[in-house]
This record gives C-alpha cells, structure tokens and sequence, in this order.
C-alpha cells in the first residue's frame, strides 16, 4: 500500500 | 509481509517481553525510565486510531491491541506495582522537548492534512525520540543492568530490521513512505552509541557501563 492508502506498518 | 519486517516486529516483541520479565523477575523497575514507557502509550494511542475504522490483516489487529495493552500494562507496573523502586529524580528529562517539536513537525511535513493523518504523523515523530529519556537516564547513572540492555538492543533492533524492510518494499512494490523511512533512521541512529558499547561489551559477559 501506498501511504496514501493507509498504514500497514506497526 | 517479508522476512525484514517479521523480525522487526518479532524483535519489538521480544522487547516487550524482556522489560515485562525484568520487572517481574527483580520485582523492581530501577533503571527503566517511565517518561519513556509513557510516551510509547501515547505513540501507539496516536498511532493505531485507524483500528477504529480500518481493517489491514489479523495480524495487524492483534499486534496492535497488544502494543497498546502491553505498554499500558508497563506503566501500571511502574506507577502501582513497583512504584517504590522507581527513582524519579534520575528521570529527568522534559518531555515537554520532544512532543512540542514534533507536534510542530508532524502539522507541517505530513501526508494529508487530516486529523489521524497528523497523529499517525505525530506518533512516527515521537516515536523516533522517544528513547531519549531513557538514554539520558543511563547517562547519569553512568551504567544499566544487563537485562536493562537486552531490552533496549531488542528495540533498537526493530527499527534496524525496518531499513530492510522499506528497501525490499521499494523495489518490490514500488511503496515509499519518506515520513516513516527517515524517522526510523533517526531513531535507528539514536542508537548507535548504545549498540557499540552493547556488542562490545555487554556481549562480550561485561557489564553496561559508560566512560568517566
């Protein structure tokens, strides 16, 4: 995903 | 998902585990300083408010709500618990000094200029600083405890294994998240001085203690 669509990192 | 970050997260957790089983095992939480310990609670509040709307993996979920109970479980150690072996005119540093800034930061260099945009902003930021309490404190006390060192060289490990991780995501999936990959090598650098002394020393069966 790009930061855009959201945050998938802890 | 990818091996880097895996063990990222593996580390943090295992970081997490070790101050837990420091306090349990000593009964105490000299050493650990709690200006620390409070501003990872209010970097993974800022942080994971998209639990509320958003859904990425199971994964994901579960270590959330753990960071969040976990770190919030830590401060309840060190305020009930153990209170009377924390030591809190060795904790001196003014958190005041990093939240500002990076408040300040996070309004301006941001992704979207939304209100969890900003705290997720904000949380990264803090986040990258966070440890300096701790370190502060270590500097005046002049040395730590050697479970004390495990836990913070799990935690600057974490975010070493992260580096790899946005390397590998850029040229597999083109992802580049500037706001995230500069501020982990922030908080990464933070911890070089620690890491030496730590690999050449602490693992060598000698104890943490700083140069006069």
């Amino acid at each position: 995903a790009k930061p855009s669509e959201g945050h998938d990192e802890l | 998902m990818n091996i880097f970050r895996l063990l990222g997260d593996l580390a943090h957790l295992a970081s997490i585990f070790i101050l837990v089983h420091k306090m349990h095992t000593t009964r105490s939480c000299r050493g650990i300083s709690f200006k620390t310990q409070a501003l990872y609670v209010v970097v993974f509040v800022t942080r994971y408010i998209d639990l509320f709307y958003s859904w990425i993996s199971l994964y994901n979920f579960v270590m959330k709500i753990f960071f969040i109970s976990s770190s919030c479980y830590i401060l309840y150690l060190m305020k009930y618990r153990f209170r009377p072996t924390h030591d809190p005119t060795l904790d001196t540093f003014k958190v005041e000094y990093l939240a500002g800034p990076c408040f300040a930061l996070a309004l301006i260099f941001n992704y979207h200029f939304d209100f969890t945009e900003i705290m997720w902003t904000f949380s990264i930021y803090l986040e990258a600083v966070a440890i300096f309490p701790q370190l502060f404190m270590m500097q005046r006390t002049g040395e730590a405890e050697t479970i004390t060192t495990h836990y913070l060289a799990a935690l600057g490990i974490y975010r070493a294994l992260y580096i790899p991780n946005w390397i590998y995501r850029y040229y597999t999936e083109g992802t580049v998240d500037p706001i995230a990959i500069v501020a982990g090598i922030v908080q990464t650098g933070l911890y070089l001085d620690f890491f030496y002394v730590y690999f050449t020393k602490v693992l060598q069966g000698q104890k943490f203690e700083l140069p006069a």
